[in-house]
């Protein structure tokens, strides 16, 4: 465990000493070797510890309290801190209908959040209508349209359209004239790096003008996670975050990546396969996983 | 004339970064940067180049022990049983693989096992239909060891060359789930002695350390015996294959790299550790 490592690195200060800048440099290096294990980006750890160095040297250790765990104090209070300390929730205010637009990476879990995500806002009043505008995927609408009818809600149907934006039309007049106030808009997965298929993200997004533009990401990325969010967040200014898949033993440490590059609320978790399974993002708790 | 510029010790963080940048973790970075200063140390490095070269070499090396080709003419049926955690890439994989073995004239059959994914058993018919191949079906929320069952028979009494047979994704960390994909390999293995001949693990490149662990549990609780390193088409380097290659010795048979069933190529060491850094 990281703290019992810590403890180690600080056998040399007892009771009254201080915190210095010599006596943490091991505590340190175990908590990168934490950070990298975890995920977190290489060059985001850097600039994580250099603030944890700042924020530690001068620290007074009491008796009530033993080095180690003044210094995880720390890291902790650190990493809650970057990882936004208030939950902000989906903003879904303005004239209806409204729309929700769901972007990211193929296989992130973007259809299955979509489907969650009308669960969420059914709960909160609202009268959803899901969008299926991903035209590329072997049976992408069918698999939305499964998901609408087992949580019975409404999906619009894309069948037969071969444009994404003549989808958001259609849906949207759909939308009006049935009294459903919010769209919510399944895209096809995409590489960040595939510039005429996030252009289509950017048309689609400018008539939507969608009140959330979600970036679902698999909590099990790695490195790259700064690659993704770093150029989703760029072409298309994203609102916030679905980090998915938590339901695994990933650390998540991308949650650290995305959020030091970006600055964007991670706003939801996915924690399962099933529709129910969306929960809202907490800090402290993923902190803790993170520091494992 | 200095090939390169000098090297000092300065000169190894950019190895052990671009390392730790690929996913290639803590541990093999720590070895591979450790074996690069003892070079250096006895003076068989002396430039950047020199390093780079060294690195190539080291991670080439490496790699080249899981570098083995999947051969599906032993048996016949030949029987890939895939699997992965969601979102991997399985049922594009397979349908990689059928293009694959239907342009070397061999026929192909798939199997449909993930009963439960909205839409699966309709993904896995849009490539069939496009291939021009059978899918052996049953109703969604049926048993995935049922449908191997009927496949694996069906393959048999077709006289198939390769049957391919889809799962569910499934987190290695649910237990239930692991002991569902237990059952479909050995009740494959019943309707045909050695079946399934190659249980071929998917694994998405944008992962991080967690795609080690992913390996190492799939692979204690079934044996894997080829693994598919998939969406390399992007920026990600999948550089975890360097402890995992180490340490469990998995056959990496192929990288995929695209959307559509042209998208797979062989893993080659050489190519692989090039595109690493
Ligand atoms: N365990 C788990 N599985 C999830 C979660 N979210 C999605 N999935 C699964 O991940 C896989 C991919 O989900 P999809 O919703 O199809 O992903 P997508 O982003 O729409 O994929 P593309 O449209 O191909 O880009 C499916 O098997 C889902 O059931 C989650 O939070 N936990
Ligand atoms: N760019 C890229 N996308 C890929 C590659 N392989 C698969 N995909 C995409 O990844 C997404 C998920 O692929 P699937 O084949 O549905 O993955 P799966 O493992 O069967 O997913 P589940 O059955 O839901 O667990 C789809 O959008 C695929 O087109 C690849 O090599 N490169
Ligand atoms: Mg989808
Ligand atoms: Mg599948």
């Amino acid at each position: 465990k990281l703290q019992e490592r810590l403890e180690a690195t600080f056998k040399k200060i007892r009771g009254h000493g201080k915190l210095t800048e010599d006596n943490i440099k091991d505590s340190l290096r175990e908590v990168r070797i934490a950070l990298l294990e975890a995920d977190v980006n290489y060059k985001v750890a850097k600039d994580f510890l250099e603030r944890v160095k700042e924020k530690a040297i001068g620290g007074e250790v009491l008796t009530s309290i033993t080095p180690g765990q003044l210094f995880v104090r720390i890291v902790y209070d650190e990493l809650c801190e970057l990882l936004g300390k208030v939950n902000k929730p989906l903003d879904v205010s303005g004239s209806p209908p409204v729309s929700v637009m769901l972007v990211g990476l193929q296989g992130s879990g973007k259809t299955t959040t979509a489907g969650k995500l009308a669960i969420f806002l059914k709960k909160k009043g609202r009268r959803p209508l899901l969008v299926p505008s991903d035209v590329y995927r072997p049976a992408a609408i069918e698999q939305l349209t499964k998901i609408g009818s087992q949580i019975n809600m409404p999906v619009f149907s894309s069948k037969g359209f071969d444009d994404p934006l003549k989808i958001c039309v259609e849906a949207k007049a759909y939308a009006m004239k049935n009294g459903l106030d919010t769209l919510i808009v399944d895209t096809a997965g995409r590489l960040h790096i595939d510039e005429e298929m996030i252009q289509e993200l950017i048309d689609q997004k400018r008539y939507l003008n969608p009140k959330e533009t979600l970036l679902v990401l698999d909590a099990m990325t790695g490195q790259d996670a700064v690659n993704i969010a770093k150029t989703f967040d760029e072409k298309l200014n994203v609102d916030g975050i679905v980090l998915t898949k938590l339901d695994g033993d990933t650390r998540g440490g991308a949650a650290i990546s995305i959020k030091a590059v970006t600055g964007k609320p991670i706003k939801f978790i996915g924690v399962g396969e099933k529709l129910d399974t969306l929960e809202p993002f907490h800090p402290e708790r993923m902190a803790s996983r993170i520091l494992g | 004339a200095v090939k390169g510029r000098a090297i000092d010790e300065s000169a190894f963080d950019e190895v052990e970064e671009a390392l730790l940048l690929s996913d290639a973790g803590i541990e093999i970075t720590e070895i591979l940067v450790r074996a690069l200063k003892d070079r250096w140390k006895r003076g068989q490095i002396n430039s950047v180049d020199d390093i780079k070269r060294g690195l190539a070499e080291e991670v080439e090396k490496i790699l080249r022990t899981v570098e083995s080709p999947l051969d599906v003419t032993g048996n016949t049926p030949f029987v890939i049983l895939t699997l992965g955690v969601n979102g991997a890439g399985k049922t594009t994989t397979i349908a990689k693989l059928a293009k694959l073995y239907k342009d070397m004239g061999k026929t192909v059959l798939f199997g449909a096992c993930d009963t439960f994914r909205a839409a699966a058993i309709e993904q896995i018919e849009v490539w069939a239909k496009r291939l021009d191949i059978d899918v052996i079906k049953q109703k969604e929320g049926s048993d995935p060891a049922a449908v191997a069952y009927d496949a694996t028979r069906a393959a048999h009494a077709r006289g198939i060359d390769v049957l391919i047979l889809d799962t569910a994704g499934r987190l290695h960390t649910k237990s239930n789930l692991m002991e569902e994909m237990k059952k479909i390999k050995r009740v494959t293995g019943k309707e045909l002695q050695g079946a399934p001949h190659e249980t071929l693990l998917v694994v998405d490149a944008t992962n991080g350390q967690n795609a080690i662990v992913q390996t190492k549990t799939f692979n204690d609780a079934l044996g894997v015996t080829g693994m598919v390193i998939t969406k390399l088409d992007g920026t990600a380097k999948g550089g975890f294959i360097l402890p995992i290659a180490r340490s469990l010795k998995i056959p990496i048979r192929f990288v995929g790299v695209g959307e559509q069933f042209d998208d797979l190529i062989p893993f080659r060491a050489q190519e692989f550790s090039k595109a690493l850094f």
